[in-house]
């Protein structure tokens, strides 16, 4: 079987500073920091809703200049993981 | 609560009880228990209380009548659709979104509420995480895994994963790998988080659960599921990374699982390994019960210790070289509660988990169809590095990358030194994968207790299912064996005297053991509790009655109360204190509470010292650095200053703000009042506490006055020019200046000669007598003798007499 890789509106970021660093970086682009990843140190949870709730394609636009942001250390668009019920 | 004492008769009035063959015998025989001795767990007083377990799945019915009264709402969340904390499932026709409330009725359904089932830890903490319903990305599972309370939250039930359809090999991305291994790390107040598992679903599609990354995780307990009658259930997945096996439903005339369903109903149509992980989830919260401080590690170790193979069928049952059953289908068996429960108990702490990464040669080796890849590796365990040195196997991981154009067409074997063999991977017949596996690794639980040096075998066959292009065959890019274990002896491998109740603990050196432990009959020694001891001494108990603790030579000596140099630690263990420490509350310097000889305790940092630092003074007993008043630099006392703080002054022997001259300091309003208006200078209110009088007053004891007493003289003002009046000599009545020669007065019964006082008592006696005997004193006087002493005491009217 062949199924598309579905990427969502959803990044994860792991930026070098504190929540208002990651605050500041994210409206720089026009995402919305949506607060720490549980309780992984300096990984954000950004959301963009100018970006297709779910698409085969990843994403592109001006946005994406965030990972030229000193302090971003790695950033990931979010996929679909098909999980099954046992 | 339901009494625990109520539990021996083992009844409830909920429904579906009687049906729940899994935890009680039907029979009502009087010693009958069922195979995994739940209620025997009940008995012990083991009910799940105070222990929180989360359901990580479609969200949890918190309104079902079964599991309202143990929802906990700081253990339920929901992602996906922003922060929201209620895990109510979403309701639809077909009730898609019911396994999570059927889960979570395994584990924490009220018992004895009259309402449909009981739960394995029916005063457990029961919430979920809603993370099924929606997307689920890499983020949304790294949250789950690490819910938003991973201090409160105990146990994580997972039974969903990758799908079990023979053909997908996929498992944690980097943010759910970095929330398992920050949730055994820090979870549980850093005694982490156990993570339960369903080892996997898909028996009838062949799949296989090694190809599952989470049920195939070290950090996860891998559970799989055995039919009433011990038969493998069709959806079972043969697999070496499983830990343990509960009860499930198998065939149409086995019987079920009963458990709580949407909409307040209750079910038996629960199924798969979705109904043997909450059961284990159960039993764990029962164990974390009778021992909180178990390790994520401890619980894994203890169900290895105590699941038994009892009546399960499987066709590759072996006795690995620790002595432990193991099988691909049901790990080391069926679990047993009241076993875990004895032994968490006694459990003393694991050592340290070490990790020894071998890298094997990464010599490209081709993989032929119908032939098989052998490669040896000899492994030493990480001898050289005593931080990864690794003895005694836990977990054994092989990381792989091969390509291969039909992924499925591979089944991968690993052989341990001791000769026990794992199949890794087997065949899968759906999966026609060209990925090969990426760094992929395989787990196998199968050599616990093993030792981990010596030749590892590692075999990959490739059987062609089909036809397929041979032209590109298969090859092993590179492998590495990731041993996990201790360097030094878990516990005792005689599991009739389980080592979590033997005291001495020397196992490297066992055949040097004073006594014979199986011979020794006399009396033990009285800190001996009555389990029994191998020689008279405290050091041969079995087990403690009180305290213990480790001599140098790793002996441990039993004894009343912790002797100086230690404190009470976890259970009966007593550990050292900090060298400097002669009592302590922990092991760290900040922790002393008394010192020992040649140090004191500094009672702001609770460390001792060799000298009080500044700002502290030595007390009366001379153990203890007090602190000095807050103003103080240095004091040599509670009440004398003998430095101030910066923007302070001496005013005496205590500090205070610098006020100009007639005015002090007041701490109540914080700023500078004026003294009483007799007072140049005063340290507070009032005509009693001046330093320096005003103009034309002067200063007598502590009060300013304008002319003298009595008994004060006036002296001349000091160099900053302010006046006082001190106190005459003590023989004076009044004086007109310092010392005895510038008396004025005297008191009663004394005589002033020339500015002295002299004693005029045995001048009147004498004035008597001396006149009684006439010219006597007239003759002292003419031949000068009033000079001396005795003599003008006696005539001292004459001797003072003009002329």
């Amino acid at each position: 079987t062949c199924w598309a890789r579905t990427y969502t509106n959803h990044w994860a970021v792991r930026i070098s500073g504190d929540a208002q660093e990651a605050d500041r970086i994210a409206s720089k682009y026009g995402y919305i920091n949506m607060g720490p990843i549980g309780s992984l140190q300096n990984y954000y949870h950004f959301y963009h809703s100018g970006t297709i709730k779910r698409s085969v394609l990843s994403s592109r636009g001006t946005h994406n200049f965030i990972s030229m942001e000193p302090k971003v250390e790695w950033i990931e668009q979010q996929v679909v993981k098909r999980r099954t019920k046992r | 609560d339901y009494k625990v004492s109520n539990i021996h008769s083992a009844y409830f009035n909920d429904p579906k009880w009687p049906s729940m063959w899994y935890i009680h015998c039907s029979d009502n025989a009087h010693h009958c228990q069922s195979d995994m001795n739940i209620v025997g767990a009940w008995k012990r007083g083991y009910t799940g209380k105070n222990v929180v377990v989360t359901i990580l799945d479609d969200g949890i019915e918190r309104t079902h009548p079964d599991l309202m009264q143990n929802y906990d709402p700081l253990a339920s969340t929901r992602y996906q659709v922003a922060m929201h904390y209620d895990p109510m499932p979403r309701y639809d026709a077909s009730n898609e979104n019911k396994h999570g409330t059927r889960c979570a009725g395994e584990v924490a359904a009220t018992a004895n509420n009259a309402h449909c089932t009981v739960g394995i830890a029916f005063n457990a903490q029961n919430g979920g995480v809603r993370m099924l319903d929606g997307d689920v990305t890499d983020m949304v599972e790294a949250k789950s895994l690490e819910s938003t309370h991973p201090q409160h939250v105990h146990i994580y039930s997972a039974t969903w994963g990758p799908d079990d359809d023979g053909k997908t090999v996929d498992g944690p991305a980097a943010l759910a790998r970095d929330a398992f291994e920050n949730g055994i790390r820090t979870g549980r107040r850093g005694y982490g988080s156990v993570f339960v598992w369903a080892s996997g679903n898909g028996g009838r599609s062949r799949d296989h659960c090694s190809c599952d990354g989470y049920t195939n995780s070290i950090y996860t307990i891998s559970i799989s599921s055995t039919t009433e009658s011990g038969k493998k259930p069709w959806y079972l997945e043969e697999c070496a990374s499983t830990l343990a096996t509960t009860y499930s439903s198998g065939e149409s005339y086995d019987r079920k699982v009963i458990t709580t369903d949407l909409r307040q109903r209750c079910t038996d149509s629960h199924t798969g390994t979705s109904a043997s992980a909450p059961m284990a989830a159960g039993i764990i919260a029962l164990a974390l019960e009778a021992n909180p401080f178990l390790t994520w590690r401890d619980v894994q170790h203890i169900i290895v210790r105590t699941s038994r193979p009892r009546h399960l069928n499987a066709p590759d049952w072996k006795t690995n070289a620790a002595g432990h059953k193991v099988s691909h289908l049901y790990g080391f068996g069926l679990m047993d509660a009241e076993a875990m429960v004895i032994e968490a108990e006694k459990w003393t702490p694991v050592p340290t988990q070490h990790i020894c990464v071998e890298n094997t040669d990464r010599q490209i080796k081709t993989i032929r169809p119908d032939h098989v890849v052998r490669s040896v590796y000899k492994a030493t365990g990480c001898a050289d590095n005593s931080n990864h040195h690794v003895i005694y196997l836990e977990h054994v991981v092989v990381r792989i990358t091969i390509t291969h154009p039909r992924r499925g067409d591979l089944a991968i074997y690993l052989t341990s030194p001791s000769g026990t063999r794992s199949q890794l991977l087997a065949n899968r017949l759906f999966d026609h994968s060209m990925e090969g596996f990426k760094n992929w690794e395989f787990m196998t639980t199968h050599c616990w207790g093993e030792k981990a040096s010596g030749d590892w075998i590692l075999e990959i066959y490739d059987t062609p299912s089909q036809l397929r292009n041979f032209k590109t065959p298969g090859k092993l890019k590179e492998w590495s064996l990731v041993l996990y274990g201790t360097s030094i002896q878990p516990y005792s491998p005689r599991n009739d005297v389980p080592k979590v109740e033997r005291v001495r603990s020397s196992p490297i050196e066992e055949p040097s053991e004073e006594y014979n432990i199986d011979d020794y009959t006399g009396p033990c020694d009285a800190e001996c509790s009555d389990v029994g001891c191998d020689g008279p001494g405290p050091h041969h108990c079995n087990d403690c009655l009180h305290f213990y603790y480790k001599a140098k030579n790793n002996t441990r000596i039993c004894v009343s109360d912790c002797p100086l140099g230690y404190y009470p630690a976890d259970k009966k263990r007593c550990k050292k204190c900090f060298p400097t420490c002669e009592t302590c509350l922990g092991s760290r310097s900040d922790q002393c509470s008394s010192c020992k000889s040649g140090y004191y305790l500094n009672e702001e940092t609770n460390s001792c010292v060799t000298n009080c630092p500044d700002g502290f003074y030595l007390n009366d007993n001379k153990n203890l650095c007090k602190k000095c008043h807050e103003n103080c630099k240095i004091c040599t006392s509670a009440e004398i200053c003998t430095e101030c703080e910066h923007g302070l002054s001496l005013q005496g022997s205590t500090c205070a703000v610098t006020c100009e001259d007639g005015r002090y300091y007041s701490a109540v309003k914080k700023e500078c009042e004026l003294c009483h208006r007799s007072c140049a200078t005063c340290t507070r209110p009032g005509i009693g506490n001046c330093i320096n009088c005003a103009t034309e007053m002067a200063l007598e004891d502590g009060r300013c006055v304008t002319s003298c007493s009595s008994e004060y003289y006036f002296s001349f003002p000091k160099a900053n020019g302010f006046k006082t009046c001190k106190r005459c000599d003590g023989s004076c009545s009044t004086c007109s200046g310092p010392g005895e020669r510038n008396c004025t007065s005297c008191p009663e019964g004394y005589l002033l000669e020339g500015n002295i006082c002299m004693v005029g008592t045995i001048c009147k006696d004498a004035t008597e007598e001396a006149w009684a005997e006439g010219g006597f004193c007239m003759l002292v006087k003419k031949n000068n003798l009033c000079v001396r002493k005795v003599l003008q005491q006696l005539c001292c009217r004459t001797c003072t007499l003009q002329g």
